[in-house]
Formats: structure tokens, C-alpha cells, sequence
């Protein structure tokens, strides 16, 4: 269902060449769920936001759900991106000046369905991060891990075919932690959904089939986990 | 070195009072490493933005080497600050049109210094925090561990007497993160440096002598490490 083939990613400071990826594989299948390790500099936030679309690579191609992205139009990659892809970004990038339901809501407002309808939906997602008695706060009235729930909540509103989250549990205690990762487990069940992790937790990574490591750009290992 | 007496913060909701404090007595002594702990929501940011008399109590007082902050003018409360305190903030708030030296330089330039004076110290700082080949790099241009390293070498270059770290190694790998305490660990040594770190990484809290925690607004546990 995704698909990276040949990727780079570089950036020109100067005189001088940012290697973020160097020739990057990466084949993920329907209702698998990822999870991307590494030390901090060496490619992750780069490589899922190629992934997502959100950003276009040097060279290489990105296939998703059986589209090439390089080939689709501006207006075609973002209409594929927001009817297939939930993303939680490692900052949040939540809007000022709406509350966390609000925000929360904002995908489906965007998709032009009406929030009444979904009042269930969003009471259970505000349950399961635990964030029912702040729904009403705005980001500066929250806190770091509060805001990262956020995020995730909004994410997951769509039920989107894909989850792409960028170090999900990196503000939360935990116990919230173990939380949040049982929420991504059982939506990726019951919704055969496809989850890409970055995280440098490695209790977060547990939950995950595989593991692929990257380092200074590169893929280095990949671990299975096969306990059915 | 630091003092909470019926330390209280209050927020209020419409007809709803948010109690992110309740009550805290804390006493830190010069020189001592604490880590804070607790539950995301618990209270740790707005304690320790108290304790460096970034925000005002609702109610009871904080004293900073000998001084009732509530006293001071605001004048001479920044004066305080800036000339005792280092502080990494959750989400960093680097300057986003300043490269990343321009950002650790900034509390010197601040403080009337000449930065050229200061070349080998921020190199030095540069290398423990392994970001000399990204100094000219601003924050977009970095990953979120790298403008969290940043945050770090910014609040240490002025080498404080006090500093405030709200979560310093929440976007880095296990190794990196390691790298960073120990950067901490020698600076506490080296210039008796007194260090309050909220932290959700029982790794990172390994490194401090005493540990708070912290729930739902109130200090429930301290654990104290007397290996010498
Ligand atoms: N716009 C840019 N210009 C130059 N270099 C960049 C730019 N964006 C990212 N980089 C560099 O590319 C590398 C990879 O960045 P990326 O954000 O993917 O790292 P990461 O693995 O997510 O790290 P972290 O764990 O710290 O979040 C970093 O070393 C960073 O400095
Ligand atoms: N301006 C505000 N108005 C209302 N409530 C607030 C405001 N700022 C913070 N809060 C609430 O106060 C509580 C404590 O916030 P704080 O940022 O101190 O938590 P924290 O322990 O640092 O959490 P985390 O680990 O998630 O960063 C949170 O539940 C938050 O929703
Ligand atoms: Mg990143
Ligand atoms: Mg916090």
C-alpha cells in the first residue's frame, strides 16, 4: 500500500550537500504496522513526510495506494493524501485558535461533512486519550503530552487507511504512553489500518510487526517480530 | 537555592476551575540534580515556569537564591532570571530566523557580551551536544532532536547557576539522550550547577540525586538516590 523505490532527499546549505536519505527501499503492506528507529538526525521526519506526500524527494518515487505521487498534479496528490492518510506530526502543527475538539474535527470539516454527525466518534476518540474534561481547552491552554493527544486524535478522526505518526508517545508519561499505543493497536485491527511509527521509544516499537533502523540517511537493519 | 511555599496556580474555564497546582512545598538546595515526574497534565511544566518565575502563583511564594520573586518588580524579577537561570523549554521556542549558534550565542549577546569573546565555549558546546555540522542551520532546516539540542546549548552557555530543563531529552534516541545527560551530569559537577529537569525517561531521572513526583497538581512521592 506504500511503496518507496530509489528515494533521496538532500538539501543544499551552501557550498554544501545535506544527505537527509540516500537511496531509500521500503515496501509496506495493507494493515502492517512499522515502526522507524534511529538517532536523531538520521532521516525519520524526512522519510515520513515523502511518504505522506507532505514533501518531494530529489530522486526516487513514492507509490501510494497504486498511485506514483511524482506523477499526480498538486491538487490530485493532495485530494489521494487526504482521503487514504492520517498524519500526526512530531510538533503538532494544531491551529492557535481552536479548541481540541474543534481541531480534532477539523479533517472531516475540511472533507465537507457536518460535525454533528460525528458527535459519538469524537466523544470516544476524546475518551480514549483522555482528554474528555480539556475538549474545550486551545493548544496554549494545554499541556505538552495533552497537545501531542491531540494531534493523534485528530489523525485517527477519518479513519484513515493509513496512519503515519511521527513520535506519537515522545511527550507522555508512560503509562499514557501504553495508552496511546493500545488505542493505534486495536483502530489498526478493527480498521485493517496501515500504522508508520517513528518513535524512539522502544516500548512504543513493541507494538510493532517490524522495525527498520535507519542511520545518517540510510536503512541499516530491519527487525520482525513474529509472535501471533 | 530554590523554595515553593503553598505554591498554587489556578486557570479558569468559564464556570470550571482548572487546578494544575495544589498546595506545593518544595525546597531545592544549591548544587542538587532533581528530576520531576508525573503523569502528562500533572503540573510539571507550570511548576517548574514558577520556579523560574516565568509565570506568576495563584497563591503562596517562590525564592530564588534569597529573593521573593512576588516582591520584585518586574524588572528586577527578569534581572534575576537572566542572571541565575537557564531554561529549556518543552517545545524549545528557538528564534526561527537565527541559524543555531545564533540561537546559543543569544543570552550572551543579551547580557551585553561580545559573542567573538565566547568562540570557544560555544564551540566546545557545540561538539557535547554534536551539532558542529549543523551551527549555521536554522530551526527548520534541523530535526526535532537537533533544534532540542539547540534549546539545551542555548540555556547552558551562560553557564547559570540554576537550571530549569522541562523534558531535555524527550526527541532523542537512547544514545543521544545519554550523551545529553552526561553533558548535564559534568556541568552540575564542574560549576556546582543546580538542576530541576522534568522528565518522563526513567533513564534521564537515573542521573539526578532526588526525584519528585508529581500527580494531578500535588507532589505525592519523592525518591531519593544516596549512592555516593
Ligand atoms: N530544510 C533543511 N535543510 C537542511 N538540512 C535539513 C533540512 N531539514 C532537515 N535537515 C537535516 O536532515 C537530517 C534529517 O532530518 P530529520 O528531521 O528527518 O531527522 P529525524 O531522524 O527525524 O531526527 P529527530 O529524531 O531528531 O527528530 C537532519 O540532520 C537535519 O539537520
Ligand atoms: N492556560 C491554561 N488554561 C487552562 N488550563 C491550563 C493552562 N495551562 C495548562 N493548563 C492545564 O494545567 C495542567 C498542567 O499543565 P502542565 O503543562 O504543567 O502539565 P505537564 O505535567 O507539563 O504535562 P506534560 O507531561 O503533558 O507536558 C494540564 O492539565 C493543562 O491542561
Ligand atoms: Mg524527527
Ligand atoms: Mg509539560
Amino acid at each position: 500500500v506504500l511503496n518507496a523505490e530509489g528515494l533521496r532527499k538532500e538539501y543544499r546549505m551552501g557550498q554544501h550537500l545535506v544527505q537527509a536519505l540516500r537511496e531509500i527501499r521500503l515496501t509496506i503492506d495493507e494493515g502492517e504496522f512499522v515502526a522507524i528507529m534511529g538517532p536523531s538526525g538520521s532521516g525519520k521526519s524526512t522519510l515520513l513526510h515523502l511518504l505522506g506526500g507532505l514533501d518531494q524527494p530529489t530522486d526516487g518515487e513514492i507509490t501510494l495506494v497504486g498511485k506514483q505521487v511524482s506523477r499526480l498534479s498538486d491538487k490530485q496528490a493532495t485530494l489521494v493524501r487526504r482521503r487514504n492518510i492520517g498524519f500526526v506530526f512530531q510538533f503538532f502543527n494544531l491551529l492557535p485558535t481552536l479548541s481540541a475538539e474543534e481541531n480534532i474535527l477539523l479533517p472531516l470539516i475540511i472533507d465537507g461533512k457536518r460535525p454533528k454527525a460525528f458527535r459519538a466518534r469524537l466523544d470516544e476518540i476524546l475518551d480514549r486519550v483522555g482528554l474528555q474534561d480539556r475538549r474545550t481547552h486551545r493548544p496554549d491552554q494545554l499541556s505538552g503530552g495533552e497537545q501531542q493527544r491531540v494531534a493523534l486524535a485528530r489523525a485517527l478522526i477519518t479513519k484513515p487507511a493509513i496512519l503515519l505518526a511521527d513520535e506519537p508517545t515522545g511527550n507522555l508519561d508512560t503509562q499514557t504512553g501504553t495508552a496511546i499505543m493500545r488505542l493505534l493497536q486495536d483502530s489498526a485491527r478493527e480498521l485493517r489500518q496501515t500504522i508508520v511509527m517513528v518513535t524512539h521509544d522502544p516500548r512504543a516499537a513493541a507494538f510493532a510487526d517490524r522495525v527498520v533502523l535507519l542511520r545518517d540517511g540510510s536503512i541499516v537493519e530491519e527487525l520482525v517480530f513474529d509472535l501471533e
